[in-house]
């Protein structure tokens, strides 16, 4: 279902110019459970926001469900973005003005379901995390793990079909980072595909497959 | 060398009430190793900020070399907390628009340390952390890691006598992570005092001591 074809990934920033994924060819088959490892700054981040429609590639090709994604215009790429993936960043991301019960509604909201389907929805998701106590708080409002978890939230809520995690288990005690991987365990049953950036052995072991990357290149 | 008597912490914003700390009563030697442990949500933060002078119990006491701190003034706390404490935060909270050398110098820029000496002393620090090849980069120009070391080298610059460590390694692989503790243990042998909160187990048990705390609460 996912397709890299010798993806280079260069960030250049004024003076800066740093190669962070050199000649990467990987094939990710629809319904797997992948782990990505390696040390830090070794390119993991960048290979996953490739991998989400969120960046684009400066030299190779990147095919999702067989269609050249690295091709698309910035609209098309965020149709595909919202329907297919389900995106927990490293840093969450969330917005720190609404309230977690509407921060986790907001993909619902780009797909035009109605307030009252979106409210339950999102209840729904949240207290599947443990942050049913939660919904009014704003994400400053919240511990580190709770801000994580509705990150977790926010990503699933449209039951896409492709879940990108990048480290998801980062801020968690042991029990709520098994809880998560129960949550991961279910989806990859229903038949989605997973691919799990973790420095956790534990979450990485579940994986049928793990991803070695190191200096921005796959090694064995 | 740290004191609290009966902490309690409550926060509250607009209809929220949430007591995230109760009854906290905990004694922590000078040179000591130690952890706090416990679930996402547990108190563990709050804890840890009100030692580090950062925020205010809403009842008890905390005395920290003997002084009532829980009684100080905004900028008598915050000479304290620049002479005496290191804090890695769980967020980092780097500056979005300094490079990281620039943000690793700053505790020594309000200790009054010249240029030069800032830098070099900035540089010497960033190394250690294994960040020499990235000291021009903004935290945006970065990986998650890479910024949590980036925290890490500014708590420590200073040689602070007591360092605080919110999930130090909760961004790092197993191997980054060991050299941060490696950095750790250099500083307990040299006479600091250490206290990490951490869902690390292998970063809990180099301490002499454990707390755990549940709702709130400090368990045994
Ligand atoms: N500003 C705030 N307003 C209201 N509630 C808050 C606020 N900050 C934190 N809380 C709540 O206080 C409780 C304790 O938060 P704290 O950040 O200390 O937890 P923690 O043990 O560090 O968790 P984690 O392991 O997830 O980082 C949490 O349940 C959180 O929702
Ligand atoms: N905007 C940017 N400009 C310049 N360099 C960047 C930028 N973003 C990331 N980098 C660099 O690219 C490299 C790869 O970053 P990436 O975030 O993919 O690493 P990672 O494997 O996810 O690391 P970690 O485990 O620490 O999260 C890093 O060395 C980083 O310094
Ligand atoms: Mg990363
Ligand atoms: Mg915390």
């Amino acid at each position: 279902v996912i397709k890299t074809n010798s993806i280079e990934k260069i960030y250049k920033t004024g003076k800066i110019n740093v190669c962070a994924l050199r000649d990467v060819s990987i094939e990710i088959e629809r319904n797997s459970y992948n782990s990505i490892v390696g040390p830090s700054g070794s390119g993991k981040s960048t290979l996953l926001h490739i991998i989400g429609c969120l960046d684009t590639p400066t030299k190779g090709d990147y095919y999702l469900d067989e269609v050249k994604v690295s091709d698309l215009k910035p609209n098309k790429l965020a149709q595909i973005r919202n329907k297919k993936i389900g995106f927990i960043f490293q840093t969450f991301n969330l917005l720190p003005n609404l309230n977690i019960l509407k921060n986790v509604e907001l993909p619902l909201l780009y797909a035009g379901v109605r307030k009252k389907e979106r409210e339950e929805r999102s209840k729904d998701v949240l207290q599947k995390v443990g942050l049913e106590h939660r919904l009014k708080h704003k994400p400053n409002e919240l511990s580190g793990g709770e801000r994580q978890r509705t990150a977790i939230a926010r990503a699933l809520i449209n039951n896409p079909s492709i879940i990108l995690a990048d480290e998801p288990t980062g801020n968690l005690d042991t029990n709520t980072g098994k809880g998560i991987m129960e949550i991961f365990n279910k989806l990859y049953d229903m038949g989605h595909t997973i691919i799990v950036v973790t420095h956790d052995n534990y979450v990485a072991k579940r994986a049928d497959r793990t991803i070695n990357i190191k200096d921005g290149k796959i090694v064995d």
